[in-house]
């Protein structure tokens, strides 16, 4: 495993915690799009299907659940918990993202390595994962004012796509595979949704000012 | 050399 993987993966994960432990420790999430975090763990679930069946390493192995448990936690908070879910943007929040899962599927049902139930879900978390953070940078866009957690955790997440690309580029170059077409298009789709996020995130770092997203 | 890159990333 190179730098830029790790990287990647710590970027990843401490973007889900510092959203989680947001949530535990300020009983609120006002900001945080419901919607963004059903489709993760819908990503999640559905690419980590082979955690049974497929051993790569215990870091893997390791990594897989605690993005799953997270997630469904922050899902669980947003929906159940009786002081946060009362905090939750549900006016705001009306991103259609069925349409997402159902676009998603339907592109996963044609492109694919194989016509099977594990690649066609495989196909389709990328897929899904690529367009999940729409909902989210609506949701930024409507509230304006984007709280320093809520920023945090986009930063860290458009950190981690970053540097996931890194990683292709280095792999490509320093391992003899050929590229697998479907992460390099998903990765630069879903990074590119971040692009505009970092341009003001980096005005608002640099300013010294609150992150406010124009409208 | 014409393997495609193994799925081995989370």
């Amino acid at each position: 495993m190179n730098a830029f993987r790790f990287l990647g993966d710590m970027t990843h994960l401490f973007s889900v915690l510092v959203l989680l432990l947001k949530i535990y420790a300020t009983k609120t999430c006002s900001g945080v799009s419901r919607k963004t975090q059903e489709l993760y763990l819908l990503v999640f679930v559905a690419r980590y299907l082979d955690l049974f069946t497929d051993y790569i390493s215990l870091y893997n192995s390791v990594m897989k659940i605690v993005f799953i448990t997270s997630s469904a936690a922050i899902v669980w908070y947003m929906r159940r918990h009786p002081q946060v879910r009362r905090t939750y943007d549900k006016e705001q929040d009306t991103f259609r993202h069925s349409v997402l899962v159902a676009a998603t599927f339907v592109l996963a049902l044609i492109f694919n390595d194989r016509f099977t139930f594990r690649e066609i879900c495989w196909a389709f978390s990328i897929y899904l994962e690529a367009v999940a953070i729409l909902p989210q940078l609506v949701l930024l866009q409507r509230c304006r004012n984007v709280d320093n957690l809520t920023g945090q955790y986009v930063f860290f997440l458009g950190a981690y796509r970053a540097f996931y690309i890194l990683n292709w580029i280095y792999r490509y170059f320093t391992e003899g595979h050929h590229s697998r077409w479907i992460p390099w298009i998903a990765g630069l789709v879903q990074t590119g949704l971040y692009a505009d996020f970092f341009y003001y995130y980096f005005l608002s770092w640099k300013n010294n000012v609150k992150l406010e997203l124009p409208a | 050399d014409c393997l495609p890159a193994p799925k081995d990333e989370l």
